[in-house]
Parts: C-alpha cells; sequence; structure tokens
C-alpha cells in the first residue's frame, strides 16, 4: 500500500 | 497540484511581498497589526513542524521556507527596526493574543486526525490562521485612511483564502478519498471573515474612492 502523502498543502 | 491551488499560493506569496514591499521601501507599516503578524509566525512555526522529517515536493519545502522566513522577519521588522517601528501604533492594535490562541489550542487538543504531538499543533496552526486576521481587521476598522498597500495586503490574503476553496473542491471531485475536514470547515470560516472587507473594498474600487471600514 502506497503510504499516503500527509498535509501536501502549505 | 491544480490551477486553484497554485493561483492561492501566488497569492498568497503576492500578499508578502507587497507587506514587504511596504516595510522595505517605505519604511512603514502604519496600519499593520503586529498581533496579526505574530499570530502568522506562530501558526507557521506550528504547522510547518514536518519540515525536515517529510519531503512532499522542492516547490513545497520552497514556500515553506518562504513562509516562515518572511513571517518572522516581518515581525522582527515591526519591532526592532528603527525607522519601521515608529510608524507601528500600539495603542491602537489592542487585540489580545491569547483570546486566539487558548481557545484554538484548546481545540486543537479535542479536534485533531491524530492525537500526536505534530498533528494537534498541525489542527492548532489551521485553527489559528482561520482567526489570525480578526487583529488586523479590528485596526482596519480603526484607521480613518487605509492606504493602499495595506487594502491590497488584506485583499490579497482574502484572495489566497477563496482560491484555496476552489482548490478543495477541485480536488474532492478529481482525487479519490480526499476528504480533510479540519481544514475544509477552518477554511471556509476564514474565508467569511474576510466577506465584509471584500464588499467595501469592492464598493471603493467601483466608486474610485479610498477604502474604508464603517466603525
Amino acid at each position: 500500500l502506497l503510504e499516503e502523502k500527509h498535509h501536501d498543502e502549505l | 497540484m491544480n490551477i486553484f491551488r497554485l493561483a492561492g499560493d501566488m497569492t498568497h506569496l503576492a500578499s508578502v511581498l507587497v507587506l514587504l514591499l511596504k516595510i522595505h521601501t517605505i519604511k512603514s507599516c502604519a496600519g499593520i497589526s503586529l498581533k496579526t503578524q505574530e499570530l502568522y509566525a506562530l501558526v507557521f512555526a506550528t504547522r510547518y513542524l514536518d519540515i525536515f522529517t517529510d519531503f512532499i515536493s522542492l516547490y513545497n519545502t520552497t514556500m515553506k521556507l518562504i513562509f516562515l522566513g518572511s513571517s518572522f522577519s516581518i515581525v522582527w521588522y515591526i519591532r526592532n527596526h528603527k525607522i519601521v517601528s515608529r510608524s507601528y501604533d500600539k495603542s491602537q492594535d489592542t487585540f489580545r493574543h491569547y483570546f486566539l490562541i487558548i481557545p484554538c489550542l484548546l481545540l486543537a487538543l479535542l479536534v485533531n486526525e491524530k492525537f500526536t504531538f505534530k498533528e494537534v499543533m498541525w489542527a492548532f496552526s489551521i485553527y489559528l490562521e482561520a482567526v489570525a486576521i480578526l487583529p488586523q481587521l479590528v485596526l482596519l476598522q480603526r484607521t480613518r485612511n487605509i492606504d493602499n498597500l495595506t487594502g491590497q495586503y488584506v485583499f490579497l490574503l482574502g484572495a489566497y483564502r477563496a482560491l484555496y476553496i476552489l482548490n478543495w473542491i477541485y480536488r474532492y471531485f478529481t482525487e479519490t478519498h480526499y476528504v480533510h475536514w479540519i481544514t475544509w470547515v477552518s477554511g471556509l470560516v476564514q474565508t467569511l471573515l474576510y466577506a465584509d472587507f471584500f464588499y467595501y473594498y469592492f464598493e471603493s474600487w467601483k466608486n474610485n474612492k479610498k477604502l474604508q471600514l464603517p466603525a
């Protein structure tokens, strides 16, 4: 499973 | 990255540049709330705790560094710069930080994505950003003569938030499992706080008159 990219917004 | 997100970030960047321009070139911070600027510095310091641990992209890291660096340098300029600090009117900028900080911290402890230090700080920064503009809006209401740069600064900040909402709508429909209630609700509250300002900003622009908020 791909790890979810967390908080990619600024 | 979609066009709304990029436009939002660029508008945010533009707002910071407008403020730095006022401070560096005109050597004035008249009409700018130090309280709001300090809250923004705290917002970025608590949100970007992941800057050295989670790499997302070069763009992401660069922007984080810019927002951290600019927010702390703006606070430094207003507080310590010999000429700039003279234009700061402390008696008008009376909002109390902790009225905003404490409720946001309590809310972050209760409502967060995960109960870890980093996640609680992240949620705190999201809640605090939503209300950090309040001291600035109160100061604007007290300022009889809002100069163009100050008006543009607040307008760009509001526009950045509105563009982020469009970004979320876009992402919701184009990405699977893209649901972020904490940012959505806080972001909506934050944008609504600008509604009144936007109304008077557009009125003054339409009628070619100086911006003035009713007391």
